[in-house]
């Protein structure tokens, strides 16, 4: 089980279609200060499911979609696509693959697809479970965040290993 | 529910005395299961918990049992991990979090920037683990730094043009086993 | 102190677009002062300031004035400081740092692993600042990163045995300005 | 108007009196993860009123008394002396130099000395606004910290402003 791309069109420093295809091994993201490696970071929480626009350091959800830049026009609405590779078939849709995407336009209008057939966030977060990825994603771990699990209460390192189990 | 937690908690404890052997050479860690709303019983040999967390456990009304962590490291006296340093914080919240994914992996992690505080005795150390366990789990890591770039099987540059849009290029480097092996 | 209040912000606000223009070349930024209380007549301008503030300000019943920071890196739309990287972040709280220090210096400043965040590139930046004010203010530089060191007049090195005790050695460099007019 | 010298006897990791020297040009304090740097940014803190124990990363002040460590016994009392040089006669103490030392007891007895006499605390602060030191301590930028002026709100800023002023 493990992820097989992400693609991402519209979304935060991303007007175009860009496509991050992983194999096996580590994969090292790099590049300089504000180039929009964390953007990516923030797009796979995104398209998982998100709910609060301060995770992907926004202030309204509508803070994703590209908002141009020098001679670049802003985007009319963010995609992003994560396909998950099943291999051991834990995901019970008894595909080998499940693509996720998440949507939002301009107006406000968004929604989700499970394998290209617009669905409902608790079915996204339901396949989620199954392939082991909780909905408190505590396998993204985003920039400045890294200390929390020190900082947190043992109330809430309770949760994530309950989450986990 | 409550039998999974046990066991995984279990198996988290185990595996995160060993990590923190790996991270903290010399040094011993725990993790600890603590029931506050047993009042004095949850404080024997827990002398440096902070009496706070039995009484935020009796504000919500119900018995929360919680995690505490406990990280020593080498040649220093147990103490709060409010007063470890920034760099031992992040090993700490590391070997946490290696600890459960030995127990209940993940498809993939994507860890940002979580070596920010290490300097490159720990930087090393933490991308040992990352490549030893990469066989159980994806390993996404993003990064500024050379040192973390080396550890890559694939890299991901990324850049940004002078009109605020961002590109990617990616490269598969030569078998990092081969590399190592020659070196 | 209004009038002083006044000045000194003139002043930092002034000195904020130049030490914008050194850690952001090709960008700019400023400081502005809201007046809350005034409702819609601050949002002219403002456009991109989260209503949230106007509220807040209400709810304490008083005329809360206060200092809006906004940068637009080279490229780049003028957006959310949230949604700036990392890198940038630690880059505008450096800016305002120094555009104060400018206005009104203190007379040391010690600045604790402030360049975590910063790529190379940016470090250089960064650092020389420090040493182009360092005639105005003593600035003490705590870090782990050798580029950080390699600007230092003077160096401090921090060392812990295995009996937790730590212990310093200090050594004044050979003039920086001759080594950096040799080079 | 510059720092002299900070002395550490019994903080945190230093039990045995540590005396920093400071000069011109820049200074740069370096060292291994654990190793004590910040340390010495917290006796400053600490040196010159700090009043919450979680400014210096502790939960009850006497988290910064040397608690000893592998072979070394704790120690009774923890003290720093920070000596600000006051080249410009700012200060109208009259003195050149202002020796500012706090101590703090295992049993919780403390007290603040100006060159040497025993003092209260809001006179240590009326020098430290004297030589442009406010009390806030704006000036010491915490490890973790310096992102925290763009996170603050726009009224923060202004009293950052305020007290510089
Ligand atoms: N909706 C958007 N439209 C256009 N640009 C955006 C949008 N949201 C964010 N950005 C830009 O993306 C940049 C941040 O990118 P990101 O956080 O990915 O950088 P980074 O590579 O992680 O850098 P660092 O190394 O400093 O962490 C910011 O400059 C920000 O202005
Ligand atoms: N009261 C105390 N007695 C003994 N040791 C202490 C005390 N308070 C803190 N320490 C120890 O000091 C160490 C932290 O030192 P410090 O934060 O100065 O490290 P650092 O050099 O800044 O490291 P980093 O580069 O990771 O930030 C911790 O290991 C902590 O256990
Ligand atoms: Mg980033
Ligand atoms: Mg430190």
């Amino acid at each position: 089980m493990h992820l097989r791309s992400i693609t991402l069109k519209g979304f935060k420093s991303f007007p175009t279609r860009t496509r991050l295809e992983f194999g096996h091994g580590v994969s090292v993201i790099v590049g300089p200060n504000g180039s929009g490696k964390s953007n990516i970071t923030d797009a796979v929480l995104w398209a998982l499911g998100e709910q609060s626009p301060l995770a992907v350091r926004g202030q309204s959800m509508r803070d994703v979609i590209f908002a141009g830049g020098h001679g670049v026009q802003g985007a009319r609405a963010a995609e992003v696509e994560v396909v998950i590779e099943d291999g051991e078939g834990r995901l019970d849709a008894g595909f080998s693959e499940v693509s996720i995407v998440r949507r939002l336009e301009r107006d406000g209008e968004g929604e989700y697809r499970l394998n290209g057939a617009r669905c409902r966030l608790v079915e996204v977060i339901e396949v989620l479970s199954d392939s082991g990825l909780g909905k408190e994603m505590h396998s993204v771990v985003s920039q400045g965040k890294v200390e929390q699990i020190v900082l947190s209460r043992p109330r809430e390192r309770r949760l994530l290993i309950e989450e986990a189990a | 529910i409550r039998e999974a937690f046990e066991e995984t908690f279990a198996a988290a404890a185990e595996n995160f005395e060993d990590v923190v052997q790996h991270l903290f050479p010399g040094g011993r860690g725990r993790l600890r299961l603590v029931h506050p709303e047993r009042g004095p019983r949850s404080l024997i040999g827990a002398a440096e918990s902070p009496p706070g967390h039995g009484e935020t456990a009796e504000e919500d009304g119900q018995p929360e049992t919680g995690v505490e962590i406990e990280v020593t490291p080498p040649g220093k006296s147990a103490k709060r991990l409010s007063l470890l340093s920034g760099g031992e914080k992040s090993l700490v919240a590391l070997a946490f979090m290696f600890a459960v994914f030995l127990a209940r992996p993940c498809p993939f992690y994507i860890l940002d920037e979580v070596e920010a505080a290490l300097d490159d005795i720990n930087i090393d150390r933490f991308l040992e683990l990352v490549k030893r366990y990469s066989d159980r789990a994806q390993f996404i890591v993003v990064t500024h730094q050379k040192r973390t770039m080396d550890a890559a099987d694939t890299l991901y540059g990324v850049s940004m043009g002078g009109d605020g849009v961002s590109r990617v290029v990616s490269r598969r480097l030569a078998g990092r086993a081969i590399a190592e092996a020659a070196a």
